[in-house]
C-alpha cells in the first residue's frame, strides 16, 4: 500500500518522565484510554516506553517503582516509513505499538496495531 | 478479502474464571505475555473478559478484587466471520481482542487488532 505513518499515527499522544509514580502513571493510561505510554526526557528525546503490560507485570511482581519496568530500548519507526515496516516492526517483536520520531530523534505520535487494523475494516 | 476470522485466530488462549485474584490473573497474562483474559463460567461459556488496560484501572483506583474489574458485556465474533467484522468492532469500540466463539457460545480462540495488523505487513 502507499500508506504513510504519517497518514495513521496519533498526534496526541501522552508521555511520561522516568521519575514519574507507578499510579500516576496508571492513572494516565487510564484517563486517556491508552496502552502505552512513551517515556521522554525534559527536551522531548525517547527514553523508552512504558505499557499496561508493565504495569500488570508490576502487580504479577510487586513492583512499586516505575524505573523498574520501563523499556529502555524502545522501537520506534520515522513518520515517513510506509506502514507496512510499522506492521512488521511489531509483528517481529510482538509489540502492539511505535512511538513516531522526527529527524532530531523528538517524539511526533504514536502509531498503533489498532490503527493499522482498523484499515482492514474500512478498506477490506 | 477473503480471510475468515478463523484463519487468524489463536486457539491457544489462556482464561480465567470470575472467581481468581487480581494477582494470578496478572501473573498469567505476564507469564504467557497476553493483554486479554476470557473469563469463563466451569462449563466453558464467555462470562466477561478481563485485560492489561484493567489490571492498570485496579492499581489507579486501588482496587483489590477481580470481579470489580470485570467487563461483562462482551464483544466477540464468530469463527466463520470475515476479519473486517471483527476489525470494525474492535475499531467501533476501541478494543484489540475479540473472543472467537462456536454456535455453542463455547469459546475456541482469541482475535486481536496485533494479529489482523500484521496481515498488512506480510500482504502489503
Ligand atoms: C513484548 S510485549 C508482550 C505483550 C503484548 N504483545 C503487548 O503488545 O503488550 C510487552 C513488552 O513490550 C514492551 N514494548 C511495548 N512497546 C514497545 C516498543 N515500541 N519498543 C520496545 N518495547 C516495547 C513493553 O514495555 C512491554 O515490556
Ligand atoms: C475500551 S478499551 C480502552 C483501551 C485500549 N483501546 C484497549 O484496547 O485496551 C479498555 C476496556 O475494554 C474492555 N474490553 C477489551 N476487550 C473487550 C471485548 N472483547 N469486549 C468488551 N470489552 C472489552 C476491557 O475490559 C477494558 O475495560
Amino acid at each position: 500500500s502507499q500508506i504513510l505513518v504519517s497518514d495513521i499515527m496519533n498526534p496526541n499522544f501522552y508521555s511520561v518522565s522516568r521519575d514519574e509514580t507507578l499510579e500516576n502513571a496508571s492513572m494516565l493510561m487510564v484517563k486517556k484510554k491508552v496502552n502505552h505510554l512513551p517515556v521522554v526526557s525534559e527536551d522531548g528525546k525517547l527514553e523508552g516506553i512504558v505499557t499496561s503490560w508493565d504495569i500488570t507485570k508490576a502487580v504479577a511482581c510487586k513492583i512499586t517503582e516505575l524505573e523498574e519496568i520501563i523499556t529502555r530500548d524502545v522501537k520506534y519507526v520515522y513518520s515517513g516509513e510506509k506502514i507496512e515496516a510499522a506492521s512488521s516492526i511489531m509483528e517481529d517483536y510482538s509489540i502492539s505499538a511505535l512511538p513516531v520520531i522526527d529527524s532530531e530523534s523528538r517524539i511526533i505520535g504514536m502509531v498503533t496495531s489498532e490503527s493499522i487494523s482498523a484499515l482492514i475494516g474500512r478498506f477490506g
